[in-house]
């Protein structure tokens, strides 16, 4: 870890949720639903 | 969503699977805490039901909505994914409920400024018609911890999403806990009448005063009033703001000898968990030797009067302000908290104020931080604060770094200081949780949306000198001083600069009477590092075993004899009884089963497929042969034919010529 006097768990920026998964390059449903296939027809 | 089908049972099994960062395990258990409190939804290890949620480290924060019924339900908390809020957001998925935004009445609340969301993400904005989701008859919700913030799937940095009302622009997309209506939908939508861990909650707004009673063996009672010459000048709940309302309890203590008592008992309540927490808050306007006794009164079998009990002793109340309070109880019968004001030596033109009483079966926080004068401190370069040092209950000093000097965001770090039992602690610090949490001040807990972040301290952490980042402070921290200049050693902070924004900050009751609470509790994890204990098959929550009306249904774990009792089932097979008749229930699990009167034998879709597979190639190959065969005899056939009609039709040749 660097040597800050305070070490940052979020790297300093406020990631919410679709954040993370879009910089993992999950392409989820809405950004976090993992569908099945009746429920995408849904929409 | 709709559909009975994707419901879940009241208590839902769930894994923790290894995979789990060890702060993501901590956090994961905090948000069932938050569950049990708030609804009717409770959490078990799973004990081997048909379907179960199984939480695991996989990329991302990702959830299914609804229970599929597939036996396990993976719910992904990945990397980063270790904040309260969003896993209660992914829980919520796996409950049923779909993002906020995507209702079918969204658009009558928020815009969607379709040119500003990346390409090809549009369909993130879907809309779901009311035959596929229900609103269950709550308005829409812009504090909804389901909701997308303003910037999701921007494409630049103009918002997506532009509220109609636009106080709520920087409200959506909160991710600090459930807001009123999340619980409201999740209450409908299981049909819950009661919480597990709620017990009272109390703001002496009602004549009534919440059921609660006067002692008759006291020398004065405690009054139900608005304000008080000597003070409070109003009470905590509402601090004034509403003109005929804002009551609490006194104990006017001007107006007795010294020792005199005032006793105000709490109705009777029922303890499910065998472990509560009490939070009020008190204001001493009299003798600073004033002092509030909190007692329980037990009723147990033929003990009417009930058996008191001394819990604490409140003493040293600073004078002139509401101050919060937490006392832990530990109580399995039915019982009343007590409340006992003493009047102290000295001077005394006031007396003892209690209001905004909350009790919970939940845990009390170890150490309060209250923050006087807060406002001033946002956003000003004096917004750097130091907490006071506490111990943990392991006995490692800690303090908390709280940074509001930032523009926009509050940030806050935890440091291990230098202690006075260094020397009997294990170091690295190892798997010590620390739980920092701005506390909503609403009276009512069940409406508090408190910001909790939590770390976990790694022992294995190093940093890029190569030192452990937990070891002792004495030997990686750097010197500080107390403000009474006491010095002492402080190790790195480890924490976050986005723990909630300054906007944020300044909504809800987070700042009351000028005042702030941090509330932190530092416990030892260390249990979570192993692997949870794996399921003794039990007969599943989802199966109706018919047996017969009124008979227990034993299983071979129980101790009910019965046809079980000399009924063995192997593979970890449970009996069950059916019509009087001892059978197995099989384990099975995503693409293996156990089939046979005892389980003996097992199946597995692999093997179905290869039997098909082959079965289907057998019959493929017999219908060819069969086809084969019959094409050849066939034409034998016709070819012994040609040949007779050929004979025959030469003889008619030669007679014809």
């Amino acid at each position: 870890l660097p040597t800050p006097e305070n070490f940052d768990v979020d790297g300093g920026i406020d990631q919410d949720i679709f954040d993370i998964n879009e910089d993992l390059g999950l392409d989820l449903f809405e950004g976090d639903i993992k569908l099945n296939g009746v429920q995408g027809r849904n929409s | 969503i709709i559909g009975e089908n994707y419901r879940w049972p009241h208590t839902i099994p769930y894994v923790l699977e290894d995979s789990l960062e060890m702060n993501a395990k901590g956090v994961i258990l905090n948000a069932f805490e938050r569950y049990r409190l708030k609804t009717c939804i409770d959490f078990k290890p799973w004990a081997g039901e048909t379907n179960y949620i199984s939480v695991f480290k996989g990329s991302g924060c990702w959830s299914s909505v609804g229970n599929m019924r597939a036996g396990k339900q993976e719910l992904s908390i990945g990397q980063n994914c270790d904040r309260i809020a969003t896993i209660q957001h992914e829980f919520l998925h796996a409950l049923g409920f779909w993002h906020e935004q995507s209702r079918s009445d969204r658009d009558d609340y928020v815009n969607i400024i379709w040119d500003r969301i990346q390409s090809g993400k549009e369909h993130n904005f879907n809309t779901y018609d009311d035959q596929a989701s229900d609103t269950l008859n709550v308005p829409y919700d812009y504090t909804s911890v389901m909701h997308y913030s303003k910037t999701a799937f921007r494409n630049g940095t103009e918002p997506t999403i532009v509220t109609r009302i636009p106080d709520f622009m920087d409200v959506i997309g909160q991710r600090m806990d459930f807001s009123d209506s999340d619980l409201l939908k999740l209450n409908r939508l299981y049909n819950c009448s009661s919480s597990l861990s709620f017990m009272d909650s109390c703001d002496f707004e009602l004549e009534n005063v919440c059921g609660m009673i006067q002692s008759s063996g006291d020398n004065a009672d405690w009054q139900r009033v608005s304000q008080v010459p000597g003070g409070p000048e109003n009470d905590h709940s509402n601090m004034g703001q509403c003109k005929g309302s804002g009551f609490f309890m006194h104990f006017n203590s001007s107006s007795v000898n010294v020792g005199a008592t005032a006793v105000l008992e709490s109705r009777k309540l029922y303890p499910k968990r065998g472990f509560q927490c009490l939070q009020f808050y008190l204001y001493n306007s009299g003798s600073e030797n004033n002092q509030l006794n909190i007692y329980i009164r037990e009723y147990s079998a033929g003990n009417e009067n009930g058996t008191l009990t001394l819990v604490e002793e409140i003493k040293g109340i600073p004078l002139g302000s509401w101050e919060l309070y937490y006392v832990t109880m530990k109580v399995t019968n039915k019982f009343r908290v007590v409340f006992e004001g003493v009047k102290g030596t000295g001077a005394s033109s006031g007396g003892l104020s209690i209001d905004d009483i909350n009790l919970s079966e939940t845990r009390c926080p170890h150490h309060i931080w209250r923050i006087r004068n807060f406002t001033q401190l946002i956003g000003s370069p004096d917004g750097t604060l130091y907490s006071p040092p506490f111990y943990s209950p392991k006995g490692y000093a800690f303090q908390i770094y709280l940074n509001l000097s930032h523009p926009e965001n509050a940030g806050i770090y935890f440091h291990l200081i230098s202690g006075a039992n260094d020397d009997q602690l294990q170091w690295p610090c190892p798997w010590q949780q620390a739980t920092m949490t701005l506390l909503d001040q609403n009276p009512d807990i069940r409406q508090q949306m408190s910001n909790q972040r939590s770390i976990t301290t790694d022992p294995f952490m190093t940093t890029d000198n190569g030192n452990y980042f937990w070891d002792r402070p004495s030997k990686v921290g750097q010197v500080a001083s107390f403000p009474n200049g006491t010095q002492f050693r402080r190790g790195r902070g480890y924490g976050t600069s986005a723990f909630i924004t300054h906007e944020r900050l300044k909504n809800r009751d987070f700042i009351k009477g000028n005042d702030v609470y941090i509330l932190l509790t530092v416990e030892d994890i260390s249990h979570l590092n192993s692997t949870q204990t794996q399921p003794v098959p039990t007969p599943d929550d989802n199966t109706h075993v018919n047996s017969t009306p009124g008979q227990p249904v034993p299983t071979s774990t129980s101790g009910i004899a019965g046809p079980c009792a000399n009924f063995k089932c192997e593979n970890d097979g449970v009996c069950a009884v059916r019509g009087g008749k001892a059978e197995c229930r099989c384990p099975s699990g995503e693409d293996w089963w156990y089939l046979g009167e005892r389980c003996e034998k097992k199946g597995s879709t692999r093997d179905t497929i290869i039997i098909a597979v082959s079965s289907t190639a057998a019959v493929f190959a017999l219908m060819l042969i069969v086809t084969l065969v019959s094409v050849y005899c066939t034409r034998k056939k016709y070819r012994k034919k040609a040949t007779s009609k050929t004979a025959d039709i030469s003889l008619e040749n030669q007679h014809a010529f």
